[in-house]
């Protein structure tokens, strides 16, 4: 999940 | 998902629901800034745009950000409607005058030097970020200039403020329970985003303890 952005987060 | 994460969330619901209900009982939007609600729409139709590309069913944590984010796009499109369109006699325009578009253009410009990849798509991600950190501005806006605030509105902004500040709780959790780092991006954003709150927070806990409406210097 690291580095992904925060993507799976609304 | 933690408990967090689920509250804010939940928080942030609410808060729709309370803004809905406000205009549908009172058949007024005064009080409510259009600039704000639009702002958030850009907001959801830019960060969302991996619902094009993910499958909801792929995980429960798909399927359930899925419903979320249609949720999300759909009621600020339905909000806007009814500013728009059935309660425009009551929208309060001469008072909602805060200029988005420097918003708009300066969330562009930190898109552009800060964002994590240097792809369409990331760069559109960071300006969402970012422009949802401002989005709120208008209203409070709004409310100031107004002064006195139906304690329906200051509901809703409170529960929105308070929607931010347990994502922040969340990255918190998140750190340390699943050691999730490199999001510098959303904390920096969304710690902005809640600071902002701040002065309304003060007003709004000091207006509930005296059982009085808010109203903002």
């Amino acid at each position: 999940a690291s580095g992904s952005g925060g993507k799976d987060e609304l | 998902m933690n408990i967090f994460r689920l509250a804010a969330d939940v928080l942030h619901v609410v808060s729709i629901f309370l803004l809905l209900l406000k205009i549908k009982t009172s058949h007024s939007c005064a009080g409510i800034s259009l600039k704000t609600q639009f702002l958030y729409m850009i907001v959801f139709s830019t960060r969302y745009l991996d619902l094009f590309f993910t499958k909801p069913w792929h995980s429960a944590l798909t399927f359930y950000n899925t419903i979320m984010k249609i949720l999300f796009l759909s009621s600020s499109a339905y909000t806007i409607y009814l500013i728009r369109n059935r309660y425009k006699h009551t929208y309060d325009k001469v008072h909602d005058t805060f200029r988005i578009h420097y918003l708009i253009a300066g969330s562009a410009v930190l898109a552009l030097v800060f964002h994590i990849r240097l792809t369409p798509f990331e760069i559109i991600w960071a300006f969402s970020v970012f422009l949802e950190a401002v989005a709120i501005m208008p209203q409070l806006l709004l409310l100031q200039e107004t002064g006195q605030v139906e304690n329906i509105t200051s509901h809703y902004i409170f529960c929105l403020g308070s929607y931010r500040a347990l994502y922040i709780c969340n990255w918190i959790w998140r750190y340390f329970m699943e050691h999730r780092r490199n999001q510098w991006l959303a904390w920096a954003c969304g710690t902005v985003q809640t600071l902002l709150y701040a002065d309304f927070f003060y007003y709004y806990i000091l207006s509930q303890r005296q059982g009085k409406k808010l109203r903002l210097p």
